[in-house]
């Protein structure tokens, strides 16, 4: 049964989330149609820093967040900004866009430079989030999940971060188990989400790199 | 294109709090 304490904390975390959001003005210009290879390039690099913005204001509240040491903040933040751009994105595709956005969307993507080598785990990622049918609590405490990971890079008190993390997973078990009582694997299949990402990031910096040399 | 150093930089700006400079 999920306490009144994890129901607040839940609350906390969905306003966040609904909260700190691509600014509309950034997400219309996606929509716009003939832009050129150059264009599209430019256009994803300022999602991109848009995403790590509205992520950091996103995760100031996290309850406890700020209380950790500083660079173990920076350093949570820098290792889980990749995964956290494409959770998000990735809920733009499985969300029911008006028709032919979806489409515009990836022929957009697909028209940036990015190789196919990127391309394919990339969607397959989104796919396999789509299929989730995942409710906002769940992406937004997957989120917030994704960030407290206790074992990113040049983390000095994984303990700290691991005390933050853990009421999490807790929530989002019982939440899981609330939304989905017929599918017993259903937070399994979430954490499993979570491994999926972890090589997409590995992905992200080949393709930054490759870009830079086009 | 925000390379990581620049996602660094994003992230301590955005961090402390100054993001309209």
């Amino acid at each position: 049964q999920i306490t009144k304490e994890q129901l607040g904390l839940m609350k906390v975390i969905v306003d966040a989330y609904n909260t700190h959001q691509i600014p509309q003005d950034v997400a219309k210009k996606l929509l716009q149609e003939q832009y050129s290879e150059e264009e599209n390039f430019l256009l994803l690099t300022e999602m991109a820093t848009s995403q790590v913005q509205v992520l950091v204001e996103f995760t100031k509240n996290i309850p406890g967040f700020l209380s950790l040491d500083h660079e173990d903040q920076i350093a949570l933040l820098k290792g889980s900004a990749v995964e956290a751009m494409f959770l998000r994105s990735a809920q733009v595709f499985s969300r029911k866009m008006p028709n032919g956005h979806t489409e515009v969307l990836e022929e957009r993507i697909r028209k940036s430079g990015i190789s196919e080598e990127f391309m394919t785990p990339m969607f397959n990622f989104y796919k396999s989030i789509g299929e989730l049918h995942m409710v906002q609590e769940e992406q937004a405490l997957l989120t917030a999940i994704t960030i407290l990971t206790p074992d990113r890079a040049y983390v000095k008190d994984q303990k700290a971060v691991e005390r933050l993390q853990e009421p999490m997973l807790d929530l989002l078990r019982k939440l899981c188990a609330l939304q989905h009582p017929q599918e017993p694997q259903y937070f399994a299949r979430l954490l499993g989400r979570l491994t999926e990402l972890r090589t997409l990031n590995h992905y992200h910096a080949e393709m930054l790199t490759s870009w830079r040399m086009n | 294109p925000a390379s990581n150093l620049g996602l660094e930089d994003i992230i301590r700006k955005a961090l402390m709090g100054n993001l309209e400079e």
